[in-house]
């Protein structure tokens, strides 16, 4: 081998041009022929009909991110299933001398503030999820007394807030995501509803009253009445007291903040209160845009980040009706603020429960967006709605069939209305500070 | 996890005093529309005021 490597002639050819034509020519032609079997595997997807009982529709092709080597990483790995593979791992009963030591060594490491955990014996908690879903101290946390306030719905971090221009959230400095994409695209309409639950029923024209809302005879302008003037033409009703005393704040009420004790029998109920609350609000309002107005109205947002340590349990932020909820099942990536500057549109890949309703100003929507660690996503008076499980992969599959079948483009979304929860209000009423759900391990 | 509020409030109506050069965006010089009363990284516990109309 040493011998023929030094003693062979070496002799130097130049390629021909032809050659590295036809290798370039080669190449498109295979890239183009790729693109066209992408093509058509896609268009064979949305053109299929399913109709043969027992079939199973094909697998709908994932969404990848774009981002930088690392979100490209991540978007490979199988996030669901690391996601429940968490959550099961965290379920696991740890034994009993274990759990004081492991629950502090997790509250010393994400800052947890032990004192305020509603059960001071942490034997009590057999796992992690356990821990991890705890409850606080009832009066820990005090609501903010100016019934005009939006509250905090959980505890964490302010990421980004501000006024939503041209339908668009500004995820960061820069990039920016549409309304439309984070909350559906579509107005909630009957046709393209699923309804899950037997208490869930179909849209229709809210019943609620405006009595605020007037036109003026002269000039056909719509003119909002003052309470005062509410008062005086309508004299005293159920809802006026509370509407006159700020809507939300009851003079004989304690401010005790996190309701969990629930000694509500002597104050009104969430309906009567919400009720009380959106006297003010108009029932005929469109989509999420602010509708015209006398008074100038615009689309504000606020991000907030909870990170591992914080409680976990989400409240309402004010007095309000959750008219419908939207079940994205997207992905589930990590929503720590280094992604969230990193991989553009991050809240709309992801999977979220989107809940809209109104509250006394008009549009309301609550949107908790899952991630990794944290992927179940739980409301409390929605019992049917299950986040991160196994099924809700073939569950957007088949609603994607169901709509195709009735010639429909698929949302990306499964809807549900409260409309049975309350005749009045036409949706689930919720008062402010109220316990709504929580996020849940794995 | 994250929690992204998304809601409508009034604006507010201009003051008499900034009706030259006002802009629709200039919130600042608005009375009685929606005021936030947070900062971006700041940290918030429940029940806390974001912002108030």
């Amino acid at each position: 081998l040493g011998t023929a490597w030094k003693n062979t002639k070496i002799e130097w050819y130049p390629i021909p041009v032809a050659a590295g034509v036809g290798f370039l020519g080669f190449l498109q032609f295979y890239r183009i022929q790729e693109r066209q079997r992408q093509q058509r595997e896609q268009d064979e997807f949305d053109n299929e009909e399913h109709t043969e009982p027992g079939h199973r529709p094909k697998k709908r092709p994932r969404i990848r991110p774009e981002g930088p080597w690392s979100v490209q990483i991540m978007s490979t790995l199988p996030l669901k299933f690391l996601s429940r593979l968490w959550g099961k791992f965290n379920e696991i009963e740890l034994p009993y001398y274990f759990r004081i030591p492991g629950f502090k060594l997790y509250s010393w490491i994400f800052g947890v503030n032990l004192d305020e955990v509603a059960e001071p014996d942490l034997h009590v908690y057999p796992n992690l999820a356990a821990f991890f879903y705890r409850q606080l101290k009832p009066g820990c946390r005090p609501l903010d007394p100016n019934p005009d306030a939006i509250l905090s719905p959980a505890d964490g971090k302010i990421i980004q807030f501000g006024m939503i221009e041209h339908g668009e959230v500004e995820q960061v400095k820069g990039v920016t995501y549409s309304l439309d994409a984070l909350l559906g695209s579509q107005q909630p309409n009957e046709s393209s509803t699923h309804s899950t639950r037997s208490n869930i029923a179909m849209s229709s024209e809210s019943p609620m009253p405006s009595p605020f809302r007037t036109r003026n005879p002269s000039n056909d302008e719509e003119v909002i009445r003052s309470d005062e003037e509410f008062a005086r033409v309508n004299g005293i009703s159920y809802t006026l007291p509370h509407l006159l005393s700020g809507g939300t704040k009851y003079p004989d009420e304690p401010n005790q903040g996190l309701p969990t004790d629930q000694s509500t029998t002597s104050k009104p109920s969430s309906e009567s209160e919400v009720r009380a609350d959106l006297a003010l609000a108009n029932p005929s309002r469109p989509w999420w845009a602010p509708a015209p107005s006398p008074v100038p109205r615009a689309l504000y947002y606020c991000v907030v980040y909870l990170a591992p340590g914080d409680y976990h349990r989400f409240h309402s932020p004010v007095s309000w009706v959750v008219e419908s909820r939207r079940h994205f099942a997207g992905e589930l990536y990590s929503v720590s603020p280094y992604l969230q500057r990193t991989l553009p549109g991050l809240f709309v890949l992801n999977e979220r429960v989107v809940l809209l309703g109104r509250w006394r100003h008009g549009f309301f929507s609550y949107t908790p967006v899952g991630a990794t660690n944290v992927g179940s996503i739980k409301i409390n008076f929605d019992k049917e709605l299950r986040t991160n499980s196994l099924t809700t992969d073939t569950e957007a599959d088949r609603q994607a069939e169901r709509a195709k079948q009735r010639g429909e483009p698929y949302s990306g979304f499964a809807e549900a209305y409260y409309d049975a929860a309350s005749k009045v209000l036409g949706g689930h009423a919720l008062k402010r500070g109220e316990e709504m759900g929580g996020f849940q391990l794995g | 996890s994250t929690i992204v509020l998304v809601f409508e409030a009034p604006k507010g109506r201009r003051r008499r005093s900034f009706d030259e050069g006002f802009s629709d965006d200039d919130e600042d010089k608005r009375v009685g529309g929606w005021k936030w009363n947070i900062d971006i990284g700041q940290k918030v516990k429940v029940g806390q005021a974001l912002g108030s109309v």
